[in-house]
């Protein structure tokens, strides 16, 4: 019967693309916001 | 070999002055700066002088990160953790620090010089990646390289106008890579390989931000190589855990593309088709059920649907396989193409089995490439002649034809196996509504009421139906052909003995008759 | 009716090396750049504790609910992500502003008695990421060369 793919993690109804918060092949669950990487002003890059 | 002598110690040496301007400017305000020091000092050793002392110093240094990859891994006195730490700033500096060679080399007006220079590194680290698979075989550990390449990548996708002008050349070097990469070659580089080619940036990189679809056709490339790798592993139906995590993980990939890029599923179906195993129902329904974002679908279920009055259907699909070279001798095909001009010679029926079958090993006996390819050909050139006469394709205009002569001729000369690969190479047109999904779908219904056995029209309804018990997806093709097999009483369906041979399989259609009704 | 397939020697070879590389998969924090806290490596918690992200989780409206306390941990222990870009502007709907010199979060307390085109002075509230939590601070002067 194959997998019900609706439960590999991926928000198929999702109005949004699905790519950038893609999180890989084998996690399942998307990437977080902390775990995407983002332009931030270099005064930001505290540490 | 035959290294300058002293260059390994002077590469240590230089690696890790670097490493520790690297730490000290991690975020620095001008790594810059530190970067143009340390090139001078790069240059007073020499390393510079020549592209071939590059090549040596690159060698040299990739080598320096990988063995130090392994003494982390392979210490029983640090954790993981603590080991992925240590390699992740160590290769992270050094790609740092290739990224910064590539960006600075030759001036701004010159990228060849940037781009050869990162196609030599790529090629490097490709070239020690199989030759330390070779020598350690199954204590081969990806983890260096997965680094090296996935980092470089992001360093070289940041944003930057020099580097965004070379985007393409950037993609196009590190598929090229990739594809020499492919897990048929590096097993022991699946997994991260599979990672690395669906990275979030990488995928929207290739698919989306590269103008005009550049990138698409590298992309199917890619996806030929995963595919062609676990063919063999997927036609054995139960999957060993290995290929049962590369399998799922290839699932949830399509469903991205399914979701974010159905074109591009679209545009190259046929070829992904050929080295998807034909027991594969679920997989390959997830590349056949795309469909443009553009293009509203009418409910297959809406009663009375009349298919051939959808705009769509006029229009063919694009298709960016060239399908046509896969038919093979040339011979066959001018024998191909005069029949299907003249309808002669008549012996060209009568051995169409012989140029299909190359084995009379059962379950590979034949050439599903060819196999594809002439079911495609012969329904577009049937689709052309039909139109030549000013007709549309329909029940009626389909048939009498050359085109046709080959179909029938094929759902009755060839065996249980052939005859399966051939109704599948038809079912895999019946995708959204287009030319292709219309003519291939009167084609199978066709061969369905004209069959001259029970047998062929039990088997046409078997390929449709485990196409359709799978999991979602569906391609709207295959449904509207399904439902139109069951309600249209001039097939005669619920007569057919094979309909209720079993308890469940009667309630089955009926459920599915049930829905579309 | 194809049936299985007898896997080839070669085939036998790449699922022997793929199942070598199936002990030592890639984790989820391989493929991103190293960050000082808080890796992205997922760990397995008590499976009654929330397992998905909660809806929405990666918007300005979502950051807005949270209190001014969370925000600063995620601006200062996410740093270089989408949850510190996503911080910063709730904080900004909230009128804290951000000193580029200090690298530290200020609130005005009350109208400044001095504003001029260079800067403004008075009475501030900012969050100390050194001591963790906010001070009062009188007579300050926010240099405008400093606002980011």
């Amino acid at each position: 019967m194959g997998q019900d793919l609706t439960g590999l993690g991926l928000n198929l109804n999702s109005q949004e693309n699905l790519h950038p918060t893609f999180a890989g092949p084998f996690a399942d669950q998307p990437c977080r916001a902390q775990d995407i990487e983002h332009n931030v002003p270099p005064e930001y890059l505290v540490n | 070999c035959d290294d300058p002598p002293g260059l390994q110690e002077k590469t240590e040496y230089l690696l890790k002055d670097w490493f520790q301007i690297y730490f000290t400017q991690i975020n620095g305000r001008d790594p810059v700066k530190a970067f143009g020091m340390f090139i001078n000092k790069m240059n007073m050793y020499g390393i510079l002088k020549t592209d071939d002392m590059i090549t040596r110093f690159i060698r040299q240094g990739t080598q320096f990160c990988i063995e130090l990859s392994y003494r982390n891994l392979n210490d029983p006195q640090i954790s993981q953790g603590v080991a992925k730490t240590k390699i992740f700033q160590c290769i992270d500096a050094y790609v740092r620090l290739i990224a910064l060679l590539v960006r600075h080399s030759g001036d701004v007006g010159n990228p060849n010089m940037k781009i050869n220079l990162l196609n030599k590194v790529l090629g490097i680290v490709l070239g020690i990646l199989l030759q330390d698979q070779e020598l350690r075989s199954t204590s081969f550990q990806q983890l260096g390289y997965h680094r090296f390449f996935i980092m470089l990548f992001l360093e070289l996708s940041a944003p930057d106008p020099v580097l965004e002008n070379l985007m393409l050349n950037i993609v196009t070097a590190f598929c090229h890579t990739y594809h020499l990469l492919n897990p048929s070659t590096a097993p022991g580089f699946c997994y991260s390989w599979l990672e690395l080619i669906s990275h979030r940036v990488f995928i929207g990189r290739i698919l989306a931000q590269i103008p005009q679809q550049k990138g698409w056709s590298m992309y199917s490339q890619l996806l030929m190589d995963l595919f062609k790798y676990l063919a063999p592993f997927l036609r054995n139906a139960e999957l060993a855990k290995p290929v049962q995590l590369l399998y799922k993980g290839t699932l949830r990939v399509l469903l991205v593309l399914l979701h974010d890029f159905p074109e591009f599923l679209c545009d190259y179906h046929f070829g992904f088709c050929d080295v998807i195993p034909p027991n594969c129902i679920q997989m390959r329904n997830i590349i056949l059920a795309a469909f443009p974002r553009n293009m509203r679908l009418p409910d297959p279920f809406t009663p009375n649907l009349k298919v051939d009055m959808l705009p769509e259907t006029a229009t063919a699909p694009r298709i960016y396989t060239d399908y046509v070279k896969n038919i093979q001798p040339l011979m066959f095909k001018k024998d191909l193409d005069s029949y299907l001009k003249a309808r002669a010679p008549v012996t060209f029926l009568s051995e169409l089995r012989g140029h299909l079958q190359i084995s009379n090993e059962p379950g590979s006996r034949y050439n599903i490439p060819l196999m594809n390819a002439l079911v495609l050909y012969v329904g577009t050139q049937a689709i052309i002649h039909i139109r030549s006469k000013n007709l549309v394709p329909n029940m009626t205009t389909i048939v009498h034809s050359a085109h046709m002569d080959i179909f029938q001729n094929l759902a009755v000369d060839l065996d249980n196996e052939g005859r399966y690969l051939f109704l599948n190479a038809i079912a895999n047109q019946l995708r959204y509504p287009n030319s292709h999904t219309h003519y291939f779908s009167c084609a199978v219904l066709y061969l369905f009421v004209e069959a001259n056995s029970e047998a062929i029209q039990e088997q046409i309804t078997r390929v449709l139906l485990e196409r359709l018990i799978v999991n979602r997806p569906h391609p709207w093709g295959l449904l509207i052909t399904f439902i139109e097999l069951i309600k249209n009483p001039v097939y005669k369906f619920w007569e057919h003995e094979f309909v209720h041979c079993a308890p469940e399989i009667e309630k089955l259609f009926e459920s599915v008759a049930r829905s579309c009704m | 009716p194809l049936g299985p397939s007898p896997l080839h020697k070669e085939h036998q070879f790449q699922f022997q090396m793929m199942e070598a590389a199936y002990y030592h998969l890639p984790q989820p924090c391989d493929s991103e750049k190293l960050t000082t806290y808080l890796h992205r490596q997922p760990v397995q918690t008590p499976l009654h504790y929330p397992q998905t992200q909660l809806p929405h989780s990666d918007t300005v409206e979502f950051f807005q609910r949270l209190s001014t306390e969370t925000l600063f941990f995620v601006f200062y222990y996410m740093e270089g992500t989408k949850a510190q870009y996503l911080a910063a502007k709730a904080l900004k709907k909230q009128s804290w502003r951000f000193h580029t010199k200090y690298m530290m979060w200020f609130q005005r307390h009350e109208e400044p008695k001095i504003i001029n085109d260079d800067y403004e002075q008075g009475t501030y509230i900012y969050f100390d990421y050194e001591k963790w939590g906010q001070r009062k601070k009188e007579g300050f002067t926010f240099e405008y060369k400093y606002l980011e």
